[in-house]
C-alpha cells in the first residue's frame, strides 16, 4: 500500500481547508 | 431605500477597485462586490480595522481565534502577500482566486508548493515534510510511531524526488502532483463559483449587473 505524506496532510488538515471561510454565515 | 444602510459601511485604505480586481483575477465585478461582503465580515470579526488579522482568520476558519494550525498558518502567510501580518481586500481577493474552479491547475500547484516549502528554500525538503506529518498528527489526534512517520515520508520522497537529491523542487513537484490531482482537492473552493449566491445581500445593495458594469 503506498503511502503518500502530502494526501494525508491535504486530506486532514483542518487548517488546509478554506471551506470554513464561507460557511460562517 | 432600505437596502441602502449598507453602503453607509465605509470602505477601508485596503479597499481596491472591484473593476481592477476582476480584470485580474477569475472573479466577475458583481462576484468581487459580494466577496467583500465575506471581507468586512472576517475582518471586523475581532479589531474592527477593516484588515484580516491572524486570529481572525482563525476565528472564520476554525470558530476559534486561538487555535494553533500549521497550515492555516502557512496559508495566511501566503495570502499576506505585503508581508505586513494582515490581509488586505486585495490579497484576499488575489489569493482566493487561486482557489476558483476555473483558475488553471499549474497556478494552484504552485500555489501549494510554496505552501509545503515551509522555509522559503525553493525545494521542499525531508525535514520540512516530516515537520508537516507530525503538525498533522498532533492536530488530529492521531498515534503514530516515529518508524510508520519515517516510514510515509521514505515512501513519499520515492514517488516524487525523481533525482533522488533529497529535496523536491518545483518540476518534480508539478510532475507529482499531476499524477495525483487527490493532492490538489483542497485547492478549490466550489463556493467560489457561486459567491453571489453565498452573499444575496450584495445583489441586494448594488442593483448592478455584469452586464451593466
Amino acid at each position: 500500500r503506498t503511502c503518500n505524506a502530502f494526501q494525508l496532510i491535504s486530506s486532514m488538515s483542518s487548517g488546509f481547508d478554506l471551506s470554513g471561510l464561507f460557511e460562517s454565515e | 431605500m432600505g437596502c441602502a444602510s449598507s453602503k453607509q459601511f465605509k470602505r477601508t485604505s485596503g479597499y481596491e477597485d472591484p473593476d481592477i480586481l476582476a480584470k485580474e483575477t477569475t472573479f466577475t465585478v458583481n462576484e468581487v462586490e459580494a466577496l467583500y461582503e465575506l471581507y468586512k465580515k472576517i475582518s471586523h470579526s475581532i479589531f474592527k480595522d477593516g484588515l484580516i488579522h491572524k486570529e481572525e482568520f482563525q476565528l472564520a476558519l476554525f470558530r476559534n481565534s486561538h487555535k494553533k494550525n500549521l497550515f492555516a498558518d502557512r496559508i495566511f502567510d501566503l495570502f499576506d502577500q505585503k508581508r505586513n501580518g494582515v490581509i488586505d481586500f486585495g490579497e484576499f481577493v488575489r489569493s482566493l482566486n487561486i482557489f476558483h474552479p476555473d483558475t488553471p491547475m499549474e497556478e494552484k500547484i504552485a500555489f501549494a508548493f510554496r505552501l509545503y516549502d515551509l522555509r522559503g528554500t525553493g525545494c521542499i525538503e525531508r525535514e520540512e515534510l516530516k515537520e508537516m506529518v507530525l503538525a498533522l498528527l498532533n492536530e488530529s489526534d492521531l498515534l503514530l510511531s516515529d518508524d510508520a512517520v519515517e516510514q510515509i515520508v521514505n515512501q513519499t520522497f520515492k514517488q516524487a524526488d525523481m533525482n533522488g537529491d533529497g529535496k523536491i523542487d518545483p518540476d518534480e513537484w508539478k510532475i507529482f502532483a499531476s499524477k495525483n490531482p487527490a493532492l490538489l482537492k483542497n485547492m478549490t473552493l466550489p463556493y467560489l463559483k457561486d459567491i453571489t449566491m453565498a452573499f444575496p445581500s450584495f445583489v441586494l445593495i448594488s442593483g448592478a449587473s455584469d452586464d451593466e458594469l
